[in-house]
């Protein structure tokens, strides 16, 4: 499994929409100061919901709209969208509602109304760490031909002129709850917590880190 | 519950001791609080570089540390992959022959994982399969371009 | 007390202005969060590499972050210098292009100065007028050579 | 005025005696990780007391001493000796206490017994901030001639085998507290929270410290 694109419109210093392609094995993504390589990871902690805005150098969400498109209008709008390539996961890892294939709607819908994470200010963040998990059955297992599997993720940050905002999570095209995310994420190996993402400055916290927490990780993973 | 930990720990253990003696060259092992009760206390790292006493932690220089913390990370990918490794620009601190253990051990990882590695160091660019160039003109916004992308891919 | 700083405050403000020009290419300068009794607020910097708007500090990149922070200590020496100045690793965030210009800044500073500077980094190292060689023999100790220094102390 | 040169003694990674001459102007010191490279540095704010021993990376002063230096005897013993040239200082700056030429001893004593830090933690360096600065008087100026002028700092740290410690300063020889020693270093721009010495990682600070702080440090100059 891997990724396969993170397409950003109007995310930071995105400022239309642009469509990254990746492939499997070892990318660089090199470039001036400033130029925006690390708000690419930003994008990925984003759609994914794997961090709060303090994570994303943000005071608070309405901070990671492009400048320039958010001054132009009343209300606007950041979207991020990962496509995983899935071809290589075992069936019984994915229930219906994870296998897209290349766009096909498959129906059921993941999620009851989205959970938006409405705010003012970055308060709402304490909801990060999911919001139940209703609905999803890990045993509604639908064997399926093995070409092209895709799964996407899709978050849609949307600002107000004066200052509040929305933030919804899809799918597969299909709006479902941060936690339902994080429960699908969870089976592929994906934490918020986990160290599969370094960030810029912070890959020497793991030795300064409490021995307690460094434990914890081991927990985590067993 | 302690049998999960205890199989988990002795996993990212030897992991850990054979990865940190590739990048850096020394030993190192990690070690328990209390091993009788794992959850009574912290989880140690304990280094010691090429030919060095142990040395705590906290006196290691830049580029020690840098390589302790990469060898755990990739302790804990060997016992549970991730699908996806992203880092941002974690050689800051090494010197050039140690981002080119480094470089040589991610291609090597990423035979199991993809690694979207954020670098400004020559061996690390020369190590991958291809670099993603990001650029921004002044004042507009950041441009993309593939470089050494394979051909159907190579413009944006 | 109030007049004493002010003079500080205009004269570091307005080296700031013009060395965060020349490192960084953009405006910046410093701003009291209470003018008219600072003591009552804190001291901000307002930077905007070029020509884009004014942002936060926070969402500043690593390198941006890097040449703010340092214009703001050239400015202090410029109106205050210090006898020396000791510089470990603050190069590691920029890339080659800002490594030269703040060598060359350095360079300039050093008229002033003595500048004592660690770093990994080749514009850097070409840019000093002598480099000091450490280095550390397996389990040994560290050792110092002198590179380039003047010739009667070419030998440690 | 410039750092002449610097001597460590069984300090951190250096084993025996080493002497680094240091010149006026631009001077990199480079090398491979953990050459010791940063820990020239440390000896700079050991020697002239500029920080606490974890701004050295040190949890306890004794951790300064060389490990193997202090295996192997019952009381070891790490030294530092920073020589200034202040040639170009103007007399009125200097005591005669600050004016040694070339070792020649200069009579008056610059200080009482030596304040010594003795401790078995590092809460002893809670005493950092300058233990008072009786007897020195910097209107107390004799002119000299103008060559070849030093001024130079030494700092001894002895620690037995129980791991107890003291700490001692001396100028141009003779013994003085830390206290003095910083009134000294102050008449030359030299300030503990000075920002002149920029540490392994510490650069961006300055962004991330709360603006108040970041006000304090133009009333220092001020
Ligand atoms: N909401 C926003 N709108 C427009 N630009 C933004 C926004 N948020 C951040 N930026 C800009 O993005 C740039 C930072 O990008 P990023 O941190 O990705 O750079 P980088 O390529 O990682 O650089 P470095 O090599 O210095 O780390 C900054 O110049 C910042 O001003
Ligand atoms: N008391 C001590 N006795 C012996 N060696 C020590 C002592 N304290 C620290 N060291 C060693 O000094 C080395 C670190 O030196 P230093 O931090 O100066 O390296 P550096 O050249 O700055 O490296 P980098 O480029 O990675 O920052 C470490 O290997 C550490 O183990
Ligand atoms: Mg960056
Ligand atoms: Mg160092």
């Amino acid at each position: 499994m891997h990724i396969k694109s993170v397409e950003l419109s109007h995310f930071k210093s995105f400022g239309g929409t642009t469509k990254i392609p990746l492939l499997p094995r070892f990318t660089v993504v090199s470039g001036p100061n400033g130029s925006g390589k690390s708000n690419i990871l930003d994008a990925l902690l984003f759609a994914l919901g794997l961090s709060g805005s303090r994570g994303m150098r943000a005071e608070r969400l309405p901070d990671l709209v492009n400048q320039n498109h958010s001054s132009r209008r009343g209300t606007s709008e950041a979207n991020v969208t990962v496509v995983f390539d899935i071809e290589d996961i075992p069936t019984e890892f994915l229930t219906d509602s994870d296998i897209a294939e290349d766009g096909a709607d498959n129906g059921e819908d993941s999620g009851e109304s989205a959970s938006s994470e409405v705010g003012e200010d970055s308060s709402a963040e304490g909801a990060l760490n999911g919001t139940g998990s209703a609905g999803d059955s890990p045993t509604n297992v639908v064997p399926l031909p093995s070409s092209s599997k895709e799964w996407s993720v899709t978050r849609r940050l949307r600002v107000t002129s004066q200052g509040t905002y929305t933030s919804n999570y899809y799918i597969n095209g299909e709006s479902c709850t941060m936690g339902q995310l994080h429960e699908q994420l969870q089976r592929f190996r994906i934490y918020p917590e986990g160290y599969n993402v370094v960030l810029q400055g912070d890959v020497t916290s793991i030795i300064s880190m409490n021995p307690r927490e460094r434990r914890e990780i081991i927990d985590e993973l067993a | 519950r302690f049998r999960a930990f205890q199989e988990a720990f002795d996993a990212v253990n030897k992991n850990f001791q054979s990865i940190f003696a590739e990048l850096s060259d020394g030993d190192g092992y990690l070690q328990l609080d209390d091993p009788q009760d794992p959850f009574n206390g912290g989880l140690n790292l304990v280094a010691h570089p090429k030919g060095k006493p142990v040395r705590r932690l906290a006196s290691m220089s830049g580029g020690e540390k840098s390589l302790t913390a990469l060898s755990f990370i990739f302790a804990l990918q060997r016992y549970r992959p991730s699908p996806f490794y992203a880092f941002d620009e974690v050689d800051m601190f090494l010197d050039g022959a140690n981002v080119e253990r480094l470089a040589r051990m991610i291609k090597h990882q990423a035979q199991q994982a993809q690694f979207i590695v954020v670098s400004l160091r020559r061996p690390m660019i020369e190590s991958a399969d291809r670099t993603i160039g990001v650029t921004q003109a002044r004042g507009a916004y950041t441009q993309v371009l593939g470089i050494d992308l394979q051909p159907k891919r190579a413009s944006l």
